[in-house]
């Protein structure tokens, strides 16, 4: 039997709309520890890589491992129909070929039960190696967001250079270049509004715009969004989710032909 | 021209 309860659904509607525009379908690897979910994007260029840890639902319940090969589209529309406030609960029995998905208003007036089947998907895990980064960048995820956006039409491709002082972000193309750069804030009233840059070595690599704003689409999920740079390894992107765990977007660097 | 490699030239598969 498998139980997860949020009171708070709209967190998996957010992260819905954080993997569904990479991602067609994916496996939800539920355990004792949490739900988990690792898929690479139809092309095998990027990685996500979700953890929503047992502790941070409301309650929880998985008495077997169950992977649950989920078609995002067809639960996104599910998710359509939960209102913001209701409380989500997914149910799933030891080896089902059907989840749940329970909607209960606040007031516990309405009542709403959708069952979705499940897929058997060939999944692919890949071992992600524990790295040491050179850089580290932490920003407001919305700042992120918009200069990955703004920078997109200028080119596919954005140079992300950090240094001590700050980060650059470069692009050019037919219609001219454009460059932002972002200091490290000193002081901020609000810690999500910070810059902040921990720096072993200067970092600049190029990556494609795409992905990027793909990745942005969890904007929602974290007021603030941190970057881990090395050279020659692909970039993290990663957003917490509030007490629950974090979603993280691994691309590979372009590199010269 | 600039080539995106495939994040599985990275991470192998487990």
């Amino acid at each position: 039997m498998f139980e997860a309860r949020l009171v708070q659904s709209s967190i998996l509607k957010k992260v819905l709309e954080a993997i569904k525009e990479l991602l067609n379908e994916a496996t939800f690897d539920c355990s004792d520890s949490g739900i988990q979910l690792q898929a690479m994007d139809n092309s095998h260029v990027s990685l996500v890589s979700l953890n929503l840890r047992s502790d941070g639902f409301d309650k929880y319940r998985c008495d077997r491992n169950l992977s649950m090969g989920i078609n995002l589209a067809s639960m996104s529309k599910i998710m359509k129909c939960a209102g913001n406030d209701d409380v989500l609960t997914m149910k799933a029995q030891d080896n089902a070929d059907l989840v749940t998905f329970m909607f209960e208003s606040q007031n516990q007036e309405k009542v709403m039960d959708y069952e979705m089947k499940l897929m058997n998907l060939d999944q692919e895990h890949l071992g992600i190696p524990e790295t040491d980064y050179s850089c580290v960048i932490k920003l407001p995820s919305q700042e992120f967001a918009r200069i990955v956006r703004d920078l997109s039409q200028f080119g596919e491709s954005v140079v992300i250079s950090c240094t001590k002082e700050g980060i650059k972000f470069s692009a050019g193309g037919d219609i001219g270049n454009a460059n932002i750069k972002l200091a490290q804030t000193s002081n901020v009233d609000k810690d999500e509004d910070a810059v902040t840059i921990e720096m072993q070595e200067p970092v600049s690599l190029t990556f494609a715009c795409r992905y990027l704003n793909s990745f942005a689409k969890a904007t929602p999920l974290s007021p603030q969004v941190q970057l881990s740079m090395s050279a020659d390894v692909p970039l993290v992107v990663e957003y917490k989710i509030g007490d629950i765990g974090h979603i993280r977007y691994y691309l590979a660097p372009k590199i010269e032909d | 021209m600039a080539l995106q490699p495939s994040i599985t030239e990275y991470f192998a598969t487990r």
